[in-house]
């Protein structure tokens, strides 16, 4: 059990480092057993440091640079071993524009692979999906799923809605 | 193998049987705030059988049962029944579509059912084991976990390296 | 001490109900001293049941719910002893389009009193700044300020500063 | 009384010496992940004297000082000074500015600065006591500190209630 731990360690650490290096367009990441000797037990370490930043350890990056690190991570995993589903509840709250968009191609990437569902307030991520589902509660505290098509005129989430029943 | 729908019934903030279909690509849930889309992540994670409440929000499990609201008096049990598509055969029973369901009653009585047939807990762990549905996986992403991958407790992470050795 | 405390802690309180109601548009909160006799002690609970729904404990409430719930006992202590100057750092994340307006408003409100620095990500909270920065780091790594104005036609965050140096 | 600027040299990100005016009414701050936003938060948290590392996201206060990228390198001083206007006369000093000064060498010196003349961190504190100014004051709200307001330890919003006391 050890040993398949270790390889797939080893498997989920190069990828995480493949994947790390594409949502940051440069930079590096690593991932460690602390213990090697105990994989089973060992505290797992993570390292990152974005493009042209010097490395200062994960406690200095800031919201969208953990939060991506995080999703590298975690994609990192899905490559050595797939979901066939995947549900992400607001992942890209702290991500700005530009980061939800590699968010995303990333998504795209892995989707022949897996479907996802992704909960989100992000007009960027709402616009990228295949499906959209709108979930409403007109009558208070009753939940009500309603399929939506997006209105690029209508920014307001709430209106955006509305319209379709 | 991939997830062709979720029947909800009386589960939290739906007490009446919602049906979520899932196409292949990616789905985005929407909508404000409080109406209901994490509630739509418990119930998957419920289903393949999540057996801390903790992880639902909750002190203890009848809480995932609709508890009313101002207008509407609570329900009595909570169903929810997952459909995955199985022409890959990848889950070890003869049919190309397996439903897997739990129910739970006010009275603390729970059900299992794999394609209406009642089961135990463990038949529904082994039906999806290895293949990374489970309600333990990296395959369901909560609200406020990306944040705690990376937190100072190196222990956090190990879950999800193990799931997938 | 402890009768001071007990005086700031019945304002607070009171503050916190009516700010509650405003940013929910209704329904109600509380939040009481667990263990009254030893006000310098006692652990703080909070209550908050949004308009229409059944109280279930804060645990129950959705992550945006959380947010403002805790904006509004922030706002409830500013009412007590307004602070000069305060800086809020992507407290809006959770929240939806009409959440966001509201926390806005409230702002609005409360700016006679208070010099608000506000860092977001939002589009609806950078349009309703009266000055607005942007901070860039064009050598990586090193940070500069720079002062901005809004282009409606840019909705990327990253062009959107660009244009002024 | 009210913020006029914040003058940041040396301070994490802002090797270059950086001037944030603030005016009246609502200032937002905003731009990509990682490029600084919540670093002058902190810059205001560490001039306002706040000794616990943790809090700046640092294990050590040197942290704070500019530590380099790879192609500038490190610097040996961090200093931030921060500008109140105090014709109201509410800081208890006969000047109607008032400049707070905080510089950290790397050997480990700091000094505190009233006006250009040096004092102690003790003084610091009570020039602001009582003004609603200060690192541990509900007034720096910093990304994640939200969730923590209502989080299972009802002694973590304790601090806010007897700031306000
Ligand atoms: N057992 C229950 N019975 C009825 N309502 C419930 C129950 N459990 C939770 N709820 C309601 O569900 C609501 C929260 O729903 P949920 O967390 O899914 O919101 P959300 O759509 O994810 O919102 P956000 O965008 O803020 O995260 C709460 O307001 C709560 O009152
Ligand atoms: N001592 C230091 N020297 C140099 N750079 C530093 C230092 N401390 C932190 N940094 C850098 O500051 C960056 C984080 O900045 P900050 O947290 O202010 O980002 P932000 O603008 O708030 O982003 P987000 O929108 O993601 O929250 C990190 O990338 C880190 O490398
Ligand atoms: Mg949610
Ligand atoms: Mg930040």
């Amino acid at each position: 059990a050890g040993e398949r731990f270790l390889a797939t360690f080893e498997a989920a650490r190069l990828n995480f480092q493949s994947v790390f290096t594409d949502l940051f367009q440069g930079g590096e990441a690593d991932v460690r057993l602390l213990d090697p000797e105990n994989p089973l037990e060992s505290p797992i370490e993570i390292y990152a440091r974005p493009r042209g930043k010097k490395a200062l350890g994960i406690r200095h990056l800031s919201g969208g640079e953990r939060a991506l690190t995080a999703i590298g991570m975690l994609f990192g995993l899905y490559l050595v071993k797939p979901s066939p589903f995947c549900i992400l509840d607001e992942v890209d709250a702290p991500l700005d524009d530009s980061n939800t968009g590699r968010f995303l191609r990333l998504v795209e990437r892995f989707k022949t692979k897996t479907q996802f569902v992704i909960i989100t307030h992000n007009k960027l991520t709402m616009e990228c999906a295949d499906n959209l589902y709108g979930v409403t509660m007109e009558q208070p505290g009753v939940s009500r799923l309603v399929s939506v098509r997006l209105n690029p005129d209508q920014p307001e989430e709430e209106t955006l809605f509305t319209t379709i029943r | 193998m991939y997830l062709k729908r979720i029947d909800i019934s009386g589960f939290k903030s739906f007490p009446d049987p919602t049906t979520v279909l899932f196409d292949q690509g990616v789905t985005s849930v929407v909508g404000p705030n409080g109406c209901g889309k994490t509630n739509i992540l418990d119930s998957i994670r419920w289903v393949l059988g999540e057996q801390r409440p903790r992880l639902l929000r909750g002190g203890r499990m009848e809480e995932v049962i609709f508890s009313g609201t101002r207008q509407r008096p609570p329900l009595n049990m909570a169903e929810v029944t997952m459909v995955i598509d199985n022409h890959s055969g990848r889950l070890a029973v003869p049919y190309s579509e397996v439903a897997v369901s739990r129910r739970l009653f006010r009275s603390g009585e729970s059900e299992y059912l794999i394609n209406k047939t009642p089961c135990r807990l463990k038949d529904v762990y082994d039906l999806l084991a290895d293949t990374g549905f489970g309600s333990h996986s990296y395959s369901v992403i909560g609200q406020g976990m990306i944040d705690s991958l990376l937190s100072d407790n190196p222990e956090d992470r190990r879950f999800l390296f193990e799931e997938a050795a």
